[in-house]
Formats: structure tokens, sequence, C-alpha cells
């Protein structure tokens, strides 16, 4: 099973967008999909259009609203055929601040060790990470084995991709097994030089990681608002042609 | 004295940008301004060009990286005339664990409470928020009596608004002086219909909070590349213009 977190402490770079996509993408290719959100905006709900009564704090600490017991296959919700959602939301507040009172080593590794699926259940499993930088973030790297991380071709990312990385570094320090696998440039725009300064600085930094980049597509903003991925709102535009093609090499990559 | 938290959960809606065009352009009309960047990402020093050696964690602490005493005075950093900057940075995540160690009423006061210049020595007090929740945000909320939302007239924002909402109710019940006064549309796209759409809706729903929007302009993205604020970088871009505006109503309710 393949654990992808799609992260960078960056706001507003295309995470949920990215995560929401490549999830169903690969679910209609008939891989079996758990995708996690782990923000407590919870848009990931809001972006696949469902209403989920549980999600990732009930699952975690297996309790309701009034303190009852939740098991968590209810926590659990089938938003698509072969697509899974551990939704987020502003309960997590309340799970972050308990995981700070919590040792050290449970406080880091208590989402890994409770998302044990049954052998064989699932292929993947996508974190939709937060922005920022907190305990959760933590978490979702000692859960997961790659990572995905979309940069926006517009203003001062290719900073806050040096910060990410030194998150990314201490993080690797924990989960050897944790890789740097993807760096998907995200709102290309071809109308600005901007676009392709970042993008052929990520070329010469990253080689192989680079993704062929998401253009800036109105489509992918307009979405959401219906509850609907870019295949189901317009299977043709180009922000579901440029998902197509990150889906297709990340099914590649794994069939080696 | 003014303290404004420019505040929201969603991230890459423009804070950091609004904060550094908003304080520099304060500055420029002679009022005294502090600019503290609250986001372990510390982007508001790149903004502005500068590498101070302290900034936020050190004034709060006394602490260096060795342990050594550093005086408040010496964590702020004059970064232009009538500007000055607490930087923020990686070592704020030291200050949130921190932070989660202590009881409850120090946990969401002490920024507050550090943050006390001698009388008449600032006019404005202007804080850039990190995206998403925590202990920080609660703190800037508590320290802050007005505060500027910035909104990007794209995608699900207004649902991230209504998140956001949740977490403003809960701090004014901590801050009962505690203002939502501007409502600021960025990145306003004519060519798309979706940004009218929701421009109208926040018009709807705010009325008078509602600010001129920021219009979208490559020129705002670019400037943080270059050290500068759009003032300094295209003192007649639209970007430049359109702070232009947002300042001189601050301004002028400032007067009242
Ligand atoms: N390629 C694209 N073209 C146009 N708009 C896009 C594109 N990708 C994302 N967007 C829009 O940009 C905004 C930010 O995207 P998204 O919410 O996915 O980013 P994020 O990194 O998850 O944000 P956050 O940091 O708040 O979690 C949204 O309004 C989204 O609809
Ligand atoms: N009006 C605008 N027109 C064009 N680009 C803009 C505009 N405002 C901001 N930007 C660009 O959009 C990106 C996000 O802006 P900014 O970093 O200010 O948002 P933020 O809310 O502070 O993000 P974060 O949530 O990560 O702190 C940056 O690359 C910035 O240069
Ligand atoms: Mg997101
Ligand atoms: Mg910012």
């Amino acid at each position: 099973m393949r654990k992808i977190a799609v992260a960078m402490a960056k706001g507003g770079v295309g995470k949920t967008t990215t995560a929401v996509n490549l999830a169903h993408g690969l679910a209609s290719h008939g891989y079996r999909v758990l995708l996690v959100d782990c923000d407590t905006q919870g848009q990931v709900s809001k972006f696949l259009g469902v209403k989920p009564r549980f999600g990732l704090y009930e699952f975690i600490t297996e309790r309701g609203d009034n303190g009852e017991h939740i098991s968590k296959n209810e926590a659990i919700h089938q938003s698509r055929q072969n697509l899974w959602l551990l939704s987020g939301g502003i309960r997590l507040v309340e799970l972050k601040n308990w995981l700070g009172e919590q040792p050290r080593d449970v406080r880091q590794t208590l989402l890994g060790n409770e998302l044990v699926p049954k052998k064989g259940s699932l292929d993947y499993q996508i974190f939709d990470c937060a922005p920022g930088w907190d305990v959760l973030s933590v978490n979702i790297l000692m859960a997961a084995n790659e990572v995905l991380c979309p940069v926006a071709l517009q203003g001062p990312s290719l900073e806050g991709l040096k910060t990410f990385f030194r998150y990314l570094q201490s993080a690797q320090k924990l989960n050897p097994d944790l890789r740097l696998k993807y760096v998907l440039p995200t709102m290309f725009d071809r109308r600005t030089r901007q676009s392709y300064e970042i993008l052929r600085q990520l070329q010469k930094y990253f080689g192989r990681q680079i993704c062929d980049p998401i253009h800036f597509n109105v489509r992918l903003s307009e979405a959401p608002a219906h509850g609907q991925t870019i295949f189901e709102y317009r299977r043709h535009a180009t922000g579901a042609h440029d998902y197509d093609k990150l889906i297709r090499r990340i099914i590649n990559d794994g069939i080696q």
C-alpha cells in the first residue's frame, strides 16, 4: 500500500485540489483509496460535496459529540466508488491540543499507529495536509512513505519550499522510509514570465521528481462549489487533463 | 494605538501581502508601525528583503540560540523608516510547543501581555497570521482589537470564511473588544465570472465592512522576490493603487 502525503507549509498552493482529484482519479482506475483530511478547515468533504457525520477526530478518539462510543468503521465515509474519506474539521483543534499533552513518542506517531487497515483492503492512503506546521503535520509524515509537494508558480514559493525541506528533513530522521517523491508545479500561468522562471528553477533543483505542471485553470477553482471533482465537473478541461497525466505517472511508478 | 490582526485560516489568500504593504504604507504616511510575523514560515522578512538575527521567539523568551540573554529591544528590527519588525520563522515551532504546555490562561494571553510598548511610542501594531488555527492564532486575537480578513475571490473561499468565523466568535468570548473591522476581497480577476459572484455575495453579507477589492496583479507576486513592497517595486501598478485605497480608508477610520 502506498501512503502519499500531499504537503506544503505554504498556504493556498493547491494541496486540497491535488489530494481530492488524485484520490478520485485513482479510485476511477479501480484502486481502493482512503483519503484523510488533516486540516482543521475540513475542506475535503466540501470539495467532494458530502457531509459525513464523523471523521478523523472520531476515528482516533472513538468518541462522538456526546461522549458516546464510535467505532472506527463508523468514522469512515464512503464518498465515491473505491474512495473512502476520513474528514477533517474544527474538532481536529481538540485533537491537536490533546496530542500536545501526550508524551513525545506517542505525540508524533499516533496517527500512523491508528491507521492500520486490514491487509489487502486498500491500495492507497492519500493525506491532505493543512498549511503551516504543527503536531498533526509531524504525525502525517510519520504515517506516510511518500511526499507530493505542490508548489505554486507564483510569488516567493521557492523560499517556502526551502523552509518546508527543513521540516521534511527533521521528519526523515524519525521515519527513514519517507521520500520526497513528487514536486508538482501548480497554477502555471503561461501569461506571466514569473511562472516560466520558477518552473525552470524547479527543474534545475529537482530533475526526475518534477511532474508536468498543472496549469492555472479556473474550472479547478469552480468545481469545489459544486461538490464535484474536476473529472465530474468538466471532464475535458485543461485541469482534468493535467491531473490525468499526474495520475498515470503515479500509477506507472507503482507498477515497477 | 490600533492593533490589527490580518487573519484568515485559509491559506494563500494574501495575508502576508496585505500585512506588509499595509504596514509599509502606514509608515510612509508617518505613522509608527510594529509589524509582527506570527508564522513559522517567517515570510515577512523575505517580503521586506531583510535578515534580522532575532525576532518574535527571542522577544518572548528573551533567549538566543545558545541560551544567552537577549533583550526585547535587540529582538526588534527596524526595517524601514517608521516601520519595526518582529520576524517569525521556524523557532516559533518551539514557542508553540512551549505554549501548549502552559496553564490555559497563560497559554492564550502571553503574546498580548508581552507586547506592551512604551506609551505613545507606536501608532499601529499589525499582526501577520499563519494559515490554519493554533495556539499562536488565539494569542494574536487576544492581543489585537481589530481583525482584517483577506478573502480570495476564487474557489470555496466563502466556506473558509464561515469556518473562520467560528474561531473568531470563540476568541471574542475571551476578548470582548475584538471586532471584525475589514473584509478585504483579494485576487479580483475581472476575466472570471466567479470573482464577480463571490464579490457580490460578500457585499450582501458584510455591507460596510467590505473594502474595495485588491485586483489580481502579477506585480504583487513579483515584488517579494526583490525584497520590496509594492510601493518600492512598482509605485504605479494596480496593486499599489488598490493598497493605497485600503490605507486611506484605514487612516480615515482612525481619525473619527
Ligand atoms: N491549477 C489551478 N488553477 C486555478 N485555481 C486553482 C488551481 N489549483 C487550485 N486552485 C484554487 O486555488 C485556491 C487554493 O487551492 P487549494 O485550496 O487546493 O490550496 P491548499 O494548498 O489546499 O490551501 P490551504 O493551504 O488553505 O490548505 C482554491 O481556491 C482553488 O480552487
Ligand atoms: N492581488 C494579488 N494578485 C496577484 N498575486 C497575489 C495577490 N496577492 C497575493 N498574491 C500572491 O499570492 C500568493 C499568496 O499570497 P500571500 O503569501 O500573501 O498569502 P498568505 O495568505 O499570506 O499565504 P499563507 O496562508 O501561506 O500565509 C503569493 O505568491 C503572493 O505573491
Ligand atoms: Mg487545503
Ligand atoms: Mg502568509
